[in-house]
Formats: structure tokens, sequence, C-alpha cells
């Protein structure tokens, strides 16, 4: 996908006989290419192969490497300094209940991801409970309580609850006096626009104060991916980004740009609808794959 | 002086852009562009200001023109059809994981309601958790009967049950709803080639995430190949998207879009309008 492009285009470049100006601008019109066509944002990719292009033309190359060599450093390099050099792991705090606030638009994949994540944790030993706090979507506590029954975790929420902040403070309330080390709360989907949920988002957050809020994004999101990322992150401080749906055709550039916008590092992603479908993201691995 | 390739070329790039950064998939903004090229070849135009000017106009229409179906999908007239013919409307709503297909089915549902006729829905989703109660709940709302199997169950035969349901009760729709699903994933495919064999709908209706980006071409341009739609939903309208998912459906399909989602609550839904989307993608 946006890894087999952007390698065939390095790879390209790495057979060309010389390393010169066309050859760098070929390899720039190539990663272009690949990268709107993954979804990444129009100025964020004008911006990196801009600076790829500069860096490879004149940045000195130091002795022992070639100058191909040196552009596909340079290409790892930027794209590293968007997502990260290393695997993140969730903001947890041994010996007291550590809330996650989970949010996203609408279908993003926030319900089904949030027990998948507790299946992970659940493996890693820890106490989890999830709770049901979108009181919004029909039948959205049957889905959650369906999912977690499956993975054997405990879930807490009322179908006929109607205030999403009540639902929100009672679930964490219940779980701390349980001593739950994770607490993973579900929310409706909303987007920036919709100015009261929005500010039903900050209500939840003031109420239960998490110690870190998720930012779900679906992989298949386009160019309004930055846009949405940074409106979430103005009302409610995004901590980290869960990709969803990356086991379909689409390339996840709308969750680089989410990141860019953010900050936020992408800590898992979801590769399918069953419960075991969320893997822990590794941001070298996936540009070294992008690179071959 | 006449428009040569190179000057368009030049010109084009940062009109490509723009269509770009309105979410028009990539394949579907080199395919309006070579459209638009072809129609300035060899025209006759002034100053490079009118030039562009001139492209702008053609990129315009060509837009306008992609959103415009050649053979629309008058869902009314279809309606009556098959209301004088004493026969259900079959309508099967597919794609891929969260674009809003159950909610679009209950928009559609209220309106059928308010235009005075009868809709039965069938839940062929028999997968995904918590399907059959979130559609229950909606049908409670409507006050409409909903067919549902357990989960695990044949979906195929669900859509089967409710449409027996229709013929023998007189009811003039039945909404099929059907589980999301990548297009990618040749088992939920052939799946959905099997519900589509044995439902023989009337519609085929894609449900497309308005905020989908090039995936919107891949998506759409599948379930067209391997199902086969006749006309196309783009939910999520309201949430600021910019329409170039439409553009994406449009060119890859061929087939109309025939509503737009612009919310959450059942009276959420508007007739597809070919100028709105022109001005809001064109550059
Ligand atoms: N293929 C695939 N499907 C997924 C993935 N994650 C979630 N889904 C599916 O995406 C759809 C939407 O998921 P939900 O969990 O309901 O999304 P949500 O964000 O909670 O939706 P709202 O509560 O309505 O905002 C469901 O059909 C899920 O099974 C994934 O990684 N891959
Ligand atoms: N803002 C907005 N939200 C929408 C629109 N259409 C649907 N939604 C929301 O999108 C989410 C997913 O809707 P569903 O109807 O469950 O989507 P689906 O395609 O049936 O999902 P799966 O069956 O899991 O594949 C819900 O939270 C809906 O309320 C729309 O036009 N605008
Ligand atoms: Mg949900
Ligand atoms: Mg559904």
């Amino acid at each position: 996908k946006l890894g087999s492009a952007l390698h065939q285009a390095v790879q390209k470049l790495l057979r060309s006989a010389v390393v010169d100006e066309k050859a760098v601008k070929e390899l720039v019109k190539d990663l272009q290419r690949a990268l709107l066509q993954a979804d990444v944002n129009v100025h964020l990719v004008m911006d990196l192969t801009k600076r790829i292009e500069e860096r490879s033309l004149k940045e000195a190359v130091a002795p022992g490497i070639s100058r191909r060599e040196y552009v596909v450093k340079v290409v790892y390099e930027e794209l590293t300094s968007i997502l990260g050099q290393k695997v993140v792991p969730l903001k947890f705090t041994p010996g007291k209940s550590n809330i996650y606030l989970v949010v996203g638009i609408q279908g993003s994949g926030k319900t089904t991801n949030i027990v998948k994540l507790g299946r992970l944790l659940k493996k890693e030993g820890h106490s989890i409970g999830v709770v049901a706090a979108d009181t919004f979507r029909p039948g959205a506590y049957d889905q959650l309580k369906q999912l977690a029954d499956r993975a054997e975790i405990p879930c807490f929420g009322d179908s006929k609850e109607k205030d999403s902040i009540k639902a929100a403070k009672k679930g964490v309330k219940h779980y701390q006096s349980q001593k739950t080390e994770v607490i993973l709360v579900d929310t409706a989907g909303r987007h920036k626009d919709e100015k009261g949920l929005i500010r039903e988002m900050q209500q939840i957050a003031k109420a239960i104060k998490p110690d870190e809020i998720i930012l779900v994004v679906d992989g298949t999101l386009g160019q309004q991916a930055s846009t949405q990322a940074e409106a979430f992150n103005a009302a409610t401080p995004i901590g980290s980004i869960i990709v969803t749906k990356l086991d379909g055709s689409a390339r996840g550039g709308g969750a680089l740009s989410a990141v860019a916008a953010t900050g936020a590092p992408i800590k898992y992603i979801g590769t399918g609808e069953k419960t075991k479908d969320l893997e822990k993201f590794q941001p070298t691995k996936f540009v070294g794959q992008l690179l071959g | 002086k006449e428009i040569s390739e190179k000057n368009l070329d030049e010109a084009f790039s940062d009109l490509q852009m723009a269509l770009l950064a309105n979410d028009v998939a990539y394949e579907a903004a080199e395919r309006i562009n070579h459209r638009v090229k072809e129609t300035l070849e060899g025209v006759q135009i002034g100053r490079l200001q009118s030039k562009k000017d001139a492209i702008r106009e053609a990129l315009y229409d060509a837009i306008l023109d992609a959103l415009t179906p050649d053979s629309p999908v008058n869902l009314f007239e279809l309606l009556e059809q098959r209301k004088k013919a004493n026969e259900p409307l079959i309508i099967m709503f597919l794609g891929v994981n969260g674009t809003g297909k159950t909610t679009t089915i209950a928009k559609i549902t209220h309106m059928l309601q308010k235009r005075g006729y009868t809709v039965v829905l069938a839940c062929a989703d028999t997968f995904r958790a918590g399907s059959a109660e979130q559609i229950q709940i909606h049908a409670d709302r409507l006050k409409v009967r909903v067919l549902s199997r357990p989960y695990g169950s044949d979906p195929a035969s669900v859509a089967f049950d409710a449409i027996n349901h229709a013929r023998a009760r007189g009811v003039n729709v039945v909404l099929i709803d059907t589980a999301g699903r990548m297009q990618t994933d040749k088992n939920l495919m052939a799946e959905l080639q099997k519900i589509h064999r044995v439902a023989e709908p009337d519609l085929v209706v894609f449900v497309g995430d308005a905020l989908a980006g090039n995936d919107a071409i891949e998506q759409a341009k599948t379930f067209n190949e391997k199902i086969g739609i006749d006309a196309a939903v783009l939910t999520k309208v309201d949430a600021d998207a910019k329409g170039g998912a439409a553009l994406s459906i449009a060119i890859a399909t061929g087939k109309p879009i025939i509503f737009v989602g612009v919310g959450q609550k059942y009276s959420d839904i508007e007739s597809f309008n070919p100028e709105w989307f022109t001005e809001k993608i064109a550059p």
C-alpha cells in the first residue's frame, strides 16, 4: 500500500545510475503521488517533499556513504520525525485506576477497539473495566456489553441512562471502588462542527479527569483528518491515537496527518473486526517497511 | 494563441492540488483533468490569466457533468411502479464498516413513511455485536416491523424472510441492512453476492462516508464490480466534508448519488444536489 509505493519509488532511485538533481526530483514526484494517494494531508506532503528534496540535494553527504544512501536516510528521518522513533506505550501508572477516555468521529471504531484494547491489556495482566458512556446511539450499550462479554471483560452501563456525563462518572466511580487498574470509557461519535457534542466531550473529561484521552481515527479518513484532529485536540488534549480499519485498502495517511497536527503518537492499529485484531504501532517498523 | 499541452500542464498542477485538498481521490482528479485537457486542447484562448479562467470554467463543467447522472434513479417513480404492480420495492444497502448504512435505512424509512408508503426492514447483519438491537430500536421508534434472526444465522435467509413478509402483507418497501465489510475481503464479498442472489433487489445502494479520502474510489469501484450498485448515498456530509468523495464515487462507478446524510436525526437526509457539490469541490 503506502509501503509498497514508497518502496518502489526508493528502489527506482537506488537503481538509477547517477543520483543527480533529475533523479531526486523524480523520486520526490513519486513520493508525492504515493503520499497523496495514501491520504496524507496535501500541505504536509508538499512541505515534507520540499524538505526531502532540499536536504537530498544541498546537504553534504557524510564520508563513507553514497548520495543515494543519504537520500534514503533523509526520507527515513523526515517520516520518523512525524511518526516518532519508538513504540510509545499507553500512559499507565501502576497501583491506581488509570482512566482512558476514548473519543472520535461517528463510526471510526471506538466501541469495537475499546474491547480490543481491553483484551490486550488484560493479557498483559491488568484488571480491566469498560464504561458505556454513549447514551445516544441506539444499541450502543448492547454492542459494548456483547463485545465485552465475549472478551470476558466487565462492562458497566445502563441502556436507559440519557446523561452521558452521569454515565461516565458512575462507571469510573464503580471501577475505582473496585481498584480496577484500567478503565476504558466509550463515548458517542462526534465531529468538530457539532459544537454541543464537542462541549459534552469537554464536560465528560472535566468530570472523570482521564489519565489519557485516546482519539480513534478511521484509516479511510482523507483530507479532513488534520482539521478534525486539531479541533478534538483543542477541545480536549489528545494523548494518543488508534488508527482503525487498516485491514482494508486504506493506507492510513490521514492518521499520519492527525499525528502531525496534534503531536499525539499512534499507539495501536486496528486490523480487523475481531477482538484480537489490534496491534501495537511500531513507527520504525512502519517506516522501515515503507523504505524496504 | 493556442493552449499547448505544456501550458495546460503548468496551470493544471495548482487546480489538481485544490481538488486533492477537497478530498477528490488522486485517480479521480487525474481523470477529470484529462477530460478537461481533451476539451481545451487546440482551443484558442488569449493571455495566460484568461487561460487559467478557461481551465477553471472547463473544470467546473467537467465536475458538474460527472456528478449529473446520465441515467438518474428516480426512487419515487420506482415506488409507484412497484406499488401498481402490487410488488414490494426491494432495496439492499451495502458498504464498508461504519459508513452509516443502518442509520441511513432509518432515515429513508422515515422519508418513505411521510410519503405514505409502508416499510419493512431486514436485519441481514447477523454478525456485528448489537446490530439487531440497534435496528430494532429504530424500528420501534419508526413503528415498522424488522425481521431478524439470531447472531450467526445466514444473512440471505433474513432478506428472504422480509421479502416474503412484504409480499404476504402487501408492504410497499423492503430495506435490507447488511453488515459492513472491507471490499477486499473475498469471503465477505462472496457472502454479499449470496444475499444479492437470494434477495434479487430492485436497487442496490452503496453507502459511502464523505470523510473517506482515496479509499472512496476503491470501495465504490469494487462493490460495483463484485455486486453491481445502482445508486449511492453519501453520509456525514455535515462533518465539514469537502465533497470530493462524491466525485470519486461518481467517476469510479458512473452511478448516481441519490441522497446525502447531513446528521444523525431521521430528518437529516437530503436529495443529492450536483450544483451544490460542484461549487464545493471546484477550485
Ligand atoms: N475491518 C475492520 N472493521 C473495524 C475495525 N474497527 C472497527 N471496525 C468496524 O467498524 C464499524 C464501526 O465500529 P464501531 O466500534 O461501532 O465504531 P464507533 O466509533 O463506536 O461508532 P459510533 O459509536 O457510532 O461513533 C463496526 O462494523 C466495526 O466492526 C477494524 O480495525 N477493521
Ligand atoms: N454526523 C453524522 N453522523 C452520521 C451520519 N450517518 C450516520 N452517522 C453516524 O455514524 C455512526 C455509524 O452509523 P451506522 O448506521 O451504525 O453505520 P453502519 O454503516 O451501519 O455501520 P456497520 O453496520 O458497523 O458497518 C452512527 O453514530 C451514526 O449516527 C450523518 O450523515 N452525519
Ligand atoms: Mg460506538
Ligand atoms: Mg450497520
